[in-house]
């Protein structure tokens, strides 16, 4: 059977980029909670959709294949929004 | 675009740099040309300037580095953080430093050196990123298939120039002063209305409304108005221009400042101006024309001086004996002195001061009387 914590420890891994780079690069601050009870809201989530909304992706909230592609692309250190 | 908070910018247009170090991945003089074209991307749209420094401190501090390189930034070894740049100011502002750990390289495969440096001088001079995808600004890497073909987007012209303006119109002017002079006139108001018009001229469907280093673009398709500074289409243009017309049939705008003129197609000022208005059969008494508007059907344009005008033969490209005429003869109504005219479903609309006249050719009457800015749906 697939290891299911496997492909919780996947999507940990992305979750954990993500946090990465939104605290890298959209002001998420550092000990901002990953999960919240709805899942549509909280900083984390709200962050997710302005990171797509700046990079010009689909804001859909989530950790979709595109949002995770792009955020593995090579840039500039400089944040996206004022620091 | 966007700028940094508290939006910091350089005092002074003739700015310093310094390359630092170098990367082993290219040649020195490689890394030279690269950052020399990116410094002149910018030059080519303000009125900076950058001279070089081989030693000692300069504006713009120029490194290479990997990991921890003194800056609390530290890079993140190959991929993911190319590099990473300060906004203007003393120290650290202003510098940018490159991830040693990228693979530079000038052509298209790996990661270009000029691109980059393109980028993150941008942030030295105090652009901070843009969420418009196709501008130097946007904060992700983007290779080019044929790096000829890179250009800054408008919108990297509109955000940098909002900072330091246009380049100064010839390299001998004098340097734009230091901050304590105005960049240039406050920006037009649109629904002023005492506004009045430098130059109207129809561009492809559109009509463009000059005045002092602006112009606005009104959409006769899609009624949309936008603003723009004259510099960010045709740099080389002029501002505070005399008047402008279009030649549907050649595709070209023509464009008049004192005794020149420029000829425009799309967003390319043609080679071979400005040129002389004497060259179209003016006389030397006449040092400029006030407007102009060209007939698309009769094939005939209109130049208007003063109180009188001439008329020029498209078709044989000269103009026509008889002239100059009293413009009060032959456009009754029209009597007082013309700063703009253009051509618009079969009307001649002439600009004076606040007030607009409609004229009708064929019925050789003024039919409306009208605000300059009408146009505008203030």
């Amino acid at each position: 059977a697939y290891p299911l914590d496997g492909a919780a420890r996947g999507e940990d891994t992305s979750m954990d980029l993500v946090q990465q780079y939104l605290e890298n690069y959209y002001n998420l601050p550092k000990d901002a909670k990953q999960f919240v009870r709805r899942k549509d809201s909280g900083p984390v989530v709200k962050k997710i959709r302005e990171m797509q909304k700046f990079l010009g992706l689909e804001v859909t909230g989530k950790l979709d294949s595109n949002t995770l592609k792009v955020i593995s692309k090579p840039r500039c250190g400089v944040p996206d929004v004022g620091h | 675009f966007s700028t940094f908070l508290g939006t910091p910018k350089w005092r002074k247009t003739q700015l310093t740099y310094r390359i630092v170090n170098y990367t082993p991945d290219l040649p020195r003089d490689a890394v030279d040309s690269a950052i020399e074209r990116a410094l002149q991307i910018w030059e080519e749209v303000t009125p900076l300037t950058f001279s070089r420094m081989d030693e000692g401190e300069a504006d713009i501090m120029i490194s290479f580095a990997v990991r921890e390189h003194g800056d609390f930034s530290p890079f993140d070894g190959p991929g993911k953080v190319l590099a990473h740049a300060y906004p203007p100011g003393q120290g650290i502002y202003g510098d940018a430093h490159f991830d040693d750990d990228e693979q530079w390289t000038k052509e298209t495969a790996g990661t270009n050196l000029f691109l980059v440096a393109a980028h993150e001088l941008g942030h030295s001079l105090g652009l901070f990123h843009s969420a418009n995808t196709e501008a130097v600004m946007y904060p992700l890497y983007k290779s080019f298939t044929d790096l000829a073909q890179f250009r800054l987007s408008q919108d990297d012209v509109d955000g940098i120039q909002s900072l330091y303006g246009p380049p100064s119109a010839s390299p001998d002017d004098p340097l734009v002063p230091t901050e304590s002079a105005p960049l240039g006139p406050e920006t037009p108001a649109m629904c002023d209305p005492a506004l009045s018009f430098d130059a109207v001229s129809t561009l492809r469907g559109e009509v463009l409304f000059f005045k002092d280093r602006h112009f606005w673009r009104k959409s006769f398709r899609t009624h949309e108005l936008e603003f723009h500074l004259i510099s960010s289409f045709w740099p080389s243009l002029p501002s505070d221009m005399d008047a402008a017309y279009e030649v549907t049939s050649r595709d070209t705008v023509f464009i008049f400042k004192g005794n020149q003129f420029w000829g425009v197609r799309g967003g390319e000022v043609q080679a071979g101006y400005p040129r002389s208005i004497h060259t179209l059969g003016f006389p030397p008494t006449v040092k400029k024309i006030d407007a102009a508007i060209s007939d698309k059907d009769k094939k005939k344009t209109y130049f208007f001086v003063e109180d009188k005008y001439w008329r020029f033969d498209e078709k044989r490209q000269s103009m026509e004996p008889g002239f100059p005429r009293q413009i009060a003869e032959d456009f009754p109504g029209v009597d007082t002195k013309i700063d703009a005219a253009f051509e618009a479903f079969g009307f001649f609309y002439f600009f004076s001061g606040s007030s607009q006249l409609e004229f009708d050719p064929n019925a050789k009457k003024v039919t409306h009387i009208l605000k300059s800015n009408s146009w505008f749906n203030c």
